[in-house]
């Protein structure tokens, strides 16, 4: 009975936390350098004393008090019948239903980490365009891709380095039932010249979809944990 | 000297802050706790006796209920609660695999009053 009680209790609190029940990672995920930041600061500023708002977060300059990294669950794309002037095109999709309903975005930002500055030796040959893609991505057939609509959300001419999009109005407008955002990736040859005529461009295009992590930043804020001071109990 | 250590005796049974350290490995919380893996959370405890309301921090409340419990001793005794409260920022990973940073309010006590 003690057990059980202490299980219900423990129900609760993890409610309050903002979770259904006890998680059980697989394994642990790295942590972010800007949440490592973020939480350091945060300790810093408990240990001296000096009281901050909770629900402002000072280094993104947005409102919120929960923050979610939120790994890439897409796949890349491999078909005879893709563009022979494709050097990358990955589908990204985010599942968003961890976002309580109450909670209020306030910044979605996807980070996309090309891995080592590999361009400067090829020029501005290459195209990073990002899309919105308006369906189900489990639904997407690889060999044949259907992706319904696509609305193109922006282009990068020699893309290198980190890039960030900011997100926040797809993300706000995204009605997909099961809550899931799916954007198209690609990376592309300008002028439409293909790859095989390259062969130092075709190794950069295989290093780059080798070292490609993608993520999503989303910031949220709860109305009732996010009080303000005159309201507090 | 009766006297004087009765005092003492009585002044460690008031109302005050006593340490408490959360540790998450206790809970089985520090698998997907990422950091802290835990905190002073501290907790308060003793007696708001009615000679004492006034010097316990306490509330205008605590002083007329312990003034009550005085009159009439069904009513009971004022209680030694947090009084100010600090947060702290948890970093853990749900179930979908996402990292997540949360500040929570009123995690640690700092003050405790009647």
């Amino acid at each position: 009975a003690f057990g059980q009680t202490l299980q219900f209790h423990e129900h609760v609190f993890l409610r309050f936390l903002g979770l259904d029940k006890v998680p059980s990672p697989k394994k642990f995920q790295p942590v972010p350098s800007i949440l490592k930041r973020i939480f350091q600061a945060q300790e810093e500023a408990a240990s001296t004393g000096i009281s901050k708002d909770l629900c402002y977060v000072k280094e993104l300059g947005v409102r919120g008090n929960i923050l979610r990294l939120l790994p890439d669950q897409g796949s890349f794309l491999y078909s005879e019948s893709l563009s022979h002037a494709s050097c990358l095109q990955k589908l990204l999709s985010f599942n968003l239903s961890a976002i309580g309903d109450e909670e209020q975005l306030t910044m979605a930002q996807l980070g996309l980490d090309l891995g080592p500055n590999t361009y400067y030796n090829l020029g501005p040959e290459l195209e990073l365009s990002l899309s919105l893609v308006q369906t189900e991505p489990h639904v997407i057939d690889q060999a044949t891709p259907k992706m319904g609509k696509m609305f193109t959300l922006q282009s990068v001419p020699w893309p290198q380095g980190v890039l960030h999009f900011n997100l926040l109005d797809v993300a706000k407008r995204n009605n997909d039932p099961h809550k899931n955002l799916g954007l198209f990736l690609e990376i592309v040859v300008k002028g439409g010249r293909a790859l095989g005529e390259n062969f130092q461009l075709e190794a950069t295009c295989a290093r780059l979809r080798r070292s490609l992590h993608t993520s999503l930043l989303v910031v949220t804020l709860h109305p009732e944990q996010c009080r303000s001071p005159s309201r507090k109990r | 000297r009766a006297a004087v250590s009765t005092s003492k005796a009585s002044c460690k049974s008031l109302c005050h802050r006593h340490q408490l350290f959360i540790n998450f490995r206790d809970l089985g919380w520090h698998k997907w706790i990422i950091a802290p893996k835990g905190f002073m959370a501290n907790y308060c405890h003793g007696e708001c006796p009615f000679s004492l309301t006034i010097s316990l921090n306490s509330s205008n409340y605590a002083f007329m209920q312990a003034l009550m419990h005085s009159v009439d001793p069904e009513v009971p005794q004022a209680v030694c609660i947090p009084t100010k409260l600090s947060p702290i920022s948890m970093l853990y990973q749900d179930n979908d695999d996402n990292v997540i940073l949360r500040h929570y309010e009123d995690m640690i006590v700092d003050e405790c009053g009647c």
